[in-house]
């Protein structure tokens, strides 16, 4: 099971 | 003062066709350097970006930057009274709570001018550091839209596989599964049609399909499509436009619980 992810744990808001 | 007149409106439309899927307001940043926009949807999964540089305008001005909060919908209704070959003019004072756009049919007897109200938006600016990609495939932008539309019957991810032979598209549910692969172009005599693919490394990620059929709405736009990938990390999306900017499209990868 595969669950998405959200770019909120990639890209930091500047 | 903030003017900007573009002679193709369609480019206008096609932008807008290409961001109103995924978002329902979007602010303009307006600087010397052209037109901004970055805006995530509301689930934070996918990230818009775009850029429409100064130069690529047939007339540009910009005295001071500003940012214009645009309803796409009220944006799109006003976009579509424009003719696809009529110029179109967008034009703001300096703190202003409104835009105009002007539509000058080609031969300049007819010309209309809407005004419309800009929003506040409260707008989160990410930072997307620079990334070198492990795998970067260029594509027919058609080619890859029938490729996720097609994938989209099947089930709700796209698994994408990216080797130096190619790269392979699948997907799987209830009905059963599809393999779509597409070889390198061997020797490629028009760009736009061919399948290139630069690899450091072989990489697979799994993607929601709503998402990819979303881009694939700036279809028009552009003949090619690049995708770049590396290990878990959002996928990038990106499709020119025409000589005077693009439009990338970050989605976050779905992974293994």
């Amino acid at each position: 099971r595969k669950s998405q992810m959200s770019l909120d744990s990639y890209f930091k808001v500047i | 003062m903030f003017e900007a007149r573009l002679v193709q409106s369609s480019i206008l439309k096609k932008v807008l066709e290409a961001i109103k899927d995924l978002l329902n307001e979007a602010t303009f940043d307006c600087s010397d350097s052209g037109i901004q926009l970055q805006a995530m949807d509301n689930s934070h999964v996918s990230l818009v970006s775009m850029n429409l540089r100064s130069d690529g305008f047939d007339k540009y001005r910009c005295d001071r930057n500003i940012s214009m909060g645009m309803n796409l919908g009220s944006m799109t209704k006003i976009l579509k009274c424009a003719a696809n070959e009529d110029v179109v003019t967008m034009k703001a004072q300096d703190n202003a709570d409104t835009v105009t756009f002007v539509f000058e049919s080609p031969n300049q007897e007819k010309v209309s001018d809407y005004e419309m109200k800009l929003m506040n938006l409260d707008q989160e600016h990410l930072g997307i550091p620079e990334t070198e990609y492990a795998c970067v495939v260029r594509l027919p932008a058609g080619e890859f839209a029938r490729i996720c539309r097609d994938l989209s019957q099947f089930g709700e991810s796209v698994v994408i596989s990216c080797t130096k032979e190619g790269v392979k598209f699948s997907s799987a549910g209830d009905i059963g599964s599809a393999n779509i692969k597409l070889a390198q172009t061997s020797n490629v005599d028009k760009e736009e049609l061919a399948v290139t693919v630069e690899m450091q490394e072989p990489v697979t990620l799994t993607f929601a399909s709503r998402y990819l059929n979303s881009f694939t709405k700036a279809t028009s736009l552009s003949n090619v499509v690049q995708l770049s990938m590396s290990p878990d990390v959002p996928l990038v999306v990106e499709y020119r436009i025409g000589e005077i900017g693009h439009i990338r499209y970050y989605l976050a990868p779905k992974i293994e619980d």
